[in-house]
């Protein structure tokens, strides 16, 4: 038996929008420690994942652990049935094929109940190694979405850069070319507006823009993004989604043959 | 060019 009661269904309704466009299918794994799901895109270069604590629950109850297979589009046209105010329970029963999605109006004067069909997915979960990264940088999430969107329409890659002067989003394409400098800038008004670098080395690394731009999907889940680089590593983009979990991306660098 | 490497290549299955 499982029953998860989130008060802030929009939550859930944020998540899936942020990993729908980069993952069809998926298994959603729920153990005592809370609601999660590792994926890779088709073809391999990036992998998306998410933890939803059960602390971050208001009713958490996963009498043993399962795992849900799902279709993440057919996922998304359930819970866009759901209000943004209101609270989304999740149930299933032990060995059933299907989940149930319930949506409470606020003031508890509508409640509505969506079935849906489980399916079998073969999925490989990847161990993803505890790594120190040479730079992390945190930046606003609307500034760094702002910087995909920007670039991918001049080039199709991005060199992201960082040494003590700050953080580079280089591209080039048929038109031209564009550099995005970010300097460290602590001090702003407010903590989510600042830029900061923790740099231990300076790192350059190049990846595909079309990932990029799918995974600032998750910008509204988080007013910043951190942005974590090692040379020869994947690059981590994470969105922490307040008081719960994360929904971090990984993708693979284009690498100089 | 510079070639796009696939994560199987980085993270292993668990």
């Amino acid at each position: 038996m499982l029953e998860l009661r989130l008060v802030q269904g929009s939550l859930l309704k944020k998540v899936l929008e942020a990993i729908k466009e980069l993952v069809t299918d998926a298994n959603f794994d729920c153990s005592a420690t809370g609601f999660s799901l590792q994926a890779m895109d088709s073809s391999h270069v990036a992998l998306v994942a998410l933890l939803l604590r059960s602390e971050g629950f208001e009713h958490y109850r996963c009498d043993r652990n399962l795992s849900m297979g799902m279709n993440l589009g057919n996922v998304s046209k359930m819970l866009r049935c759901a209000g943004s105010d209101d609270i989304i329970t999740i149930k299933a029963d032990d060995g059933s094929d299907t989940v149930t999605f319930m949506f409470e109006s606020p003031n508890q004067d509508k409640i509505a109940d969506f079935e849906m069909k489980l399916m079998d997915i073969d999925s490989e979960h990847l161990g993803i190694p505890d790594a120190e990264y040479q730079a992390i940088v945190r930046m606003p999430s609307g500034e760094f979405a702002r910087i995909c969107k920007d670039l991918s329409s001049i080039g199709d890659t991005v060199i992201i850069s960082v040494t003590k002067e700050g953080v580079k989003f280089s591209t080039a394409g048929d038109i031209g070319t564009a550099n995005i400098v970010c300097r460290q800038n602590k001090t702003v008004d407010k903590p989510e507006e600042a830029t900061v670098i923790e740099m231990q080395e300076p790192v350059s690394l190049t990846f595909a823009l079309r990932y990029l731009n799918s995974f600032t999907k998750a910008t509204p889940l988080s007013e910043t993004v951190s942005i974590s680089l090692s040379s020869d590593l994947p690059v981590v983009v994470e969105y922490k989604i307040a008081d719960m979990g994360y929904v971090r991306y990984y993708l693979a660098p284009k690498i100089e043959e | 060019g510079a070639k796009q490497s696939i994560i199987t290549n980085f993270f292993k299955i668990a």
